[in-house]
């Protein structure tokens, strides 16, 4: 048995449940926040037997790939028309940080 | 040292907190959800020496033992009388799952 | 590579999260609550190579450091004066509990 340890980005949250859920992975998430950006994430803690926490990786790596979303800057009040034609920002979403930590002992009450 | 990480039912976590509290046993909480129903649960860490992680867990399964509550399903508003003599649905409270994690080196600051 | 799971006051937050990010040492927080006092405090998780553990535990140390606050008893509705030259009361602060956990793996997405 292993404890792997996922910090998410909140956009693949849901998506990242089902998957675990239809796949018959038990799951349990945690609410977090970033040290650098100081916005939230989410933390899973997914008990595993061993033979299947390379099929639990390639889940989270599938579901959470890092990709770039174009997001049009919100225009500040008041200036309407001329910023609705700015550019719009590229910003990261997704990725993910896995630890795999070795577990002694389960007991299931 | 071991580090005991108990995800447990929220009906149980007063009785948990107090019984671990009068043992003399340290502990954190950290509320969390279910990956399945979705629904509220809370994790436990809980340093412990090796000599008492058998008393913690034995702590764990008589404060969080699985049982069967008789609820009265709600009537929707409207219905009144006739749901009243509904038949009361069967609901399990309780259990938990506990990881036993192996912890290298301990400091208190 | 290793799972530093420190458990702080929230006095020490702020401080510890950016002398963290200063010393380029990633870093996730929850919010958590302590089992005997039941207020609220916060468990940071951060996974550090080998080397740089004494580092991290070094500057947990110097951030979270236990000290005494006095902070005046606030005056129960009503009794205004005699109260405000009552004796300040001394209360710890800072502090810290400190676990290094084995990782057998991390993968980042
Ligand atoms: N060693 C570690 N231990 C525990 N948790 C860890 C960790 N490394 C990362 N994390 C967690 O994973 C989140 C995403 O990290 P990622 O490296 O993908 O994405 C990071 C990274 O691309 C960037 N970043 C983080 N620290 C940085 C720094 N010192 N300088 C420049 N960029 C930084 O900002 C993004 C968001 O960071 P943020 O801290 O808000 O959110 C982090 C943090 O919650
Ligand atoms: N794929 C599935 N098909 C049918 N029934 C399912 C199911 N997944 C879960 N259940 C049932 O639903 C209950 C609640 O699961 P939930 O994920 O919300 O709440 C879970 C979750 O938060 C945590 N948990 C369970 N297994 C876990 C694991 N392998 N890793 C991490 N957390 C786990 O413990 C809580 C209680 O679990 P418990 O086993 O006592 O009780 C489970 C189980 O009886
Ligand atoms: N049975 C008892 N009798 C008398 N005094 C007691 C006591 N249990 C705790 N205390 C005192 O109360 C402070 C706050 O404990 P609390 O459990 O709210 O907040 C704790 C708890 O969240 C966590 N913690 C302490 N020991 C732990 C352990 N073994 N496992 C997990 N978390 C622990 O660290 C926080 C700060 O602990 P710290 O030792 O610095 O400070 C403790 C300690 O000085």
């Amino acid at each position: 048995m292993k404890l792997i340890l996922a910090i998410v980005h909140n956009d693949d949250v849901a998506r990242l449940t089902e998957r675990l859920t239809e796949a018959g992975f038990g799951a349990t998430r945690v609410a977090s926040t970033g040290g650098f950006l100081r916005q939230g994430n989410t933390t899973f803690l997914i008990g595993v037997d061993d033979a299947h926490v390379d099929d639990v990786i390639a889940l989270i790596r599938d579901t959470c790939r890092r990709r770039t979303q174009y997001v049009h800057p919100l225009p500040p009040a008041g200036f309407g028309e001329e910023m609705a034609y700015a550019q719009p920002i590229e910003v990261e979403v997704g990725g993910a940080l896995i630890f795999v930590i070795p577990v002694e002992r389960v007991e299931r009450i």
